[in-house]
């Protein structure tokens, strides 16, 4: 038996969001210690690597691992009927091909349930390497969308330069460049519009801006978005979602012919 | 000229 139970229906509708872009469908691998997801888009470009660990949600059981590939789709069809203030609770028997998926409100006067066919997805599964970022960058997640989406309208590939001084994102195309610098904060009241740097090396990389706007589907789970670099590696953007996990994107950089 | 590498170069299947 599979029980899960968050507190709002919102944090499950985002985090659809967030995905829903990028994969068609994706398997939720569930166990004692959570939710797990991991799957790359259609094209194999990026991956994305989500956790939605056991003590975040209001109620979760999970006697054998099990396994729910679903169209995400459907799914985001049947989050579309709950209110961002209902309670949902996912629940599966072991071996199930199907899922339940209900919606409570506050006060407990309309309850409604979908049930979902569950596929058979034959999903790889990478391995993904420890590694010692040279740069990682803590900004604000609106200030992240709103460069990727200024950047995208002058070249289909950005250029990100981290240095000690503050990190660089240049595109440029037929228009000419556009080059976006973000220094590190002073001391500003709020963390969450602070920006950081902890660099061992400086790091100049290139990736497509559509994948990168893609990921920022995910900003309205967390007000941070950390960007992690490494020369010739994968970038991460990392989105924190509170006391629950994260949602991790990996992107393959573009590279000399 | 700058291509699209795959991130299955990167990562090792499981």
């Amino acid at each position: 038996m599979f029980e899960a139970r968050l507190g709002q229906a919102t944090i499950l509708k985002k985090i659809l969001d967030a995905i829903k872009d990028l994969l068609t469908e994706g398997t939720f691998d569930c166990s004692d210690s959570g939710i797990q997801l991991q799957a790359m888009d259609n094209s194999h470009v990026s991956l994305v690597s989500l956790t939605l660990r056991s003590d975040g949600f209001d109620k979760f059981r999970c006697d054998r691992n099990i396994s729910m590939g679903m169209n995400l789709g459907s799914m985001a069809k049947i989050l579309k009927c709950a209110n961002n203030e209902d309670n949902v609770t996912m629940k599966a028997q072991d071996n199930a091909d199907t899922v339940t998926i209900m919606f409570e409100s506050a006060n407990q006067e309309k309850v409604s349930d979908y049930e979902m066919k569950l596929m058979n997805l034959d999903q790889e599964h990478l391995g993904i390497p420890e590694t010692e970022y040279s740069c990682v960058v803590r900004m604000p997640s609106m200030e992240f969308a709103r460069i990727c989406r200024d950047l995208a309208q002058f070249s289909e590939s950005v250029v990100i330069c981290c240095t000690k001084e503050g990190v660089k994102f240049t595109a440029s195309g037929d228009v000419g460049t556009a080059n976006i610098k973000l220094a590190q904060t002073g001391s500003v009241d709020k963390e969450e519009e602070s920006v950081s740097i902890d660099m061992q090396e400086p790091v100049t990389l290139t990736f497509a801006c559509r994948y990168l706007n893609a990921f920022t589907k995910a900003t309205p789970l967390s007000t941070q978005v950390q960007l992690s670099m490494c020369a010739d590696v994968p970038l991460v953007v990392e989105y924190a979602i509170k006391d629950l996990g994260y949602i991790r994107y990996y992107l393959a950089p573009k590279i000399e012919d | 000229k700058k291509i699209q590498g795959s991130i299955r170069n990167y990562f090792t299947a499981k």
